[in-house]
């Protein structure tokens, strides 16, 4: 799965998501991150999130939506927000990762496996890239 | 820090021990290459949503990724590739599911979000939508890898050794419940 967030100099947010799913699927199983408010979400009042992972849990947990709703309804930072839901995923025995940006330009990251490919350009164009913890 | 675009290219059982140097530049290499292609579109003024597009489509390119080249297989052989994509500022949102001869998923959903009144569409239905619009066709044999060929043969093997085994693992796997971890890529 690959994902992608962003914030313009407008201030509009915007997500997506685009994934192969599973090995070995079966059924026309659709899972996985692309489902909006699991996987995918975007709103410019609080937070654009993309997922990855174990995508049964993550639709479960609508994600992406509840991330969102914990930073509009409880002010939660991205990474608090973010931290709360993975935690979620990861007590319900799910696991994969996401990333966030909010509004305002911060951002989150967190993942429960022993790697997610990662990375992120600030607004001067510094950029980290990162693969394991 | 104010970030203007973060990425990421899946999760899961990385091992270092087994990644060499040369694997690792390579990541590396496609994950800066779809940072900057993001950047550059945001420094110029570009809309988010553009943005998004164009950094996926690097990673959708590049066979590194379980998402259009490269993407991982179903039981029956075949790629059958999901996207979605969703704009902050109108809470318009487009998807499509389980196609097989789109080049670039996300741009299908963003022509389902655009250039229709749905949000989801799957299948064959999804891939007439965008031939009809104009969305770049391939032949499903553009998306084949042969490490992710090699991982479905793979698979099988372990569903075939398991097969009366476990009762229990049988039923876990029907519901969809057995972490394989074959998914993230």
């Amino acid at each position: 799965t690959v994902g992608c967030v962003a914030l313009d100099q407008q201030g509009n947010l915007a997500a997506g998501t685009s994934t192969g799913g599973m090995t070995n699927k079966k059924f026309g199983r659709i899972g996985d991150s692309p489902v909006i408010g699991a996987g995918t979400y975007a709103n410019n009042e609080s937070v654009a999130v993309s997922c990855t992972g174990w995508g049964e849990f993550y639709i479960r947990h609508v994600v992406a939506h509840d991330i969102a709703a914990l930073m509009s309804y409880k002010q939660l930072s991205v990474e608090e927000a973010a931290a709360a839901v993975m935690a979620k995923v990861a007590n319900a025995g799910g696991d994969g990762g996401l990333i966030a940006l909010d509004k305002a330009g911060n951002m989150a990251m967190p993942f429960n496996t022993e790697g997610m490919y990662r990375g992120a350009v600030d607004r001067h164009g510094n950029i980290e890239v990162k693969i394991y913890k | 820090k104010q970030y203007t675009l973060v990425i990421h290219g899946g999760a899961g059982t990385i091992v270092k021990t087994a990644m060499t140097s040369a694997k690792e530049a390579a990541y590396e290499e496609v994950l800066t290459k779809a940072l900057q292609t993001g950047y550059h579109i945001l420094q110029e003024g570009g809309a988010a949503l553009d943005a998004v597009e164009a950094t996926i489509h690097v990673l959708e390119d590049s066979p590194l990724f379980n998402a259009a080249k490269g993407a991982v297989f179903t039981n029956n052989g075949r790629n059958e590739l999901d996207a979605s994509i969703m704009d902050g500022r109108t809470l318009n949102a487009g998807a499509v599911a389980g196609v097989t001869n789109i080049r670039n998923p996300i741009t299908a959903a963003r022509a389902v979000m655009e250039k229709s009144e749905h949000v989801m569409l799957s299948g064959k239905g999804a891939e007439n939508f965008a031939q009809q619009v104009g969305v770049t066709l391939v032949d499903p044999s553009y998306f084949y890898t042969q490490d992710r060929w090699d991982a479905l043969q793979r698979a099988l093997k372990k569903d075939s050794t398991a097969a009366g085994e476990n009762v229990d693992n049988r039923q876990a796997a029907k519901a969809g419940t057995v972490n394989r971890d074959d998914k993230f890529g």
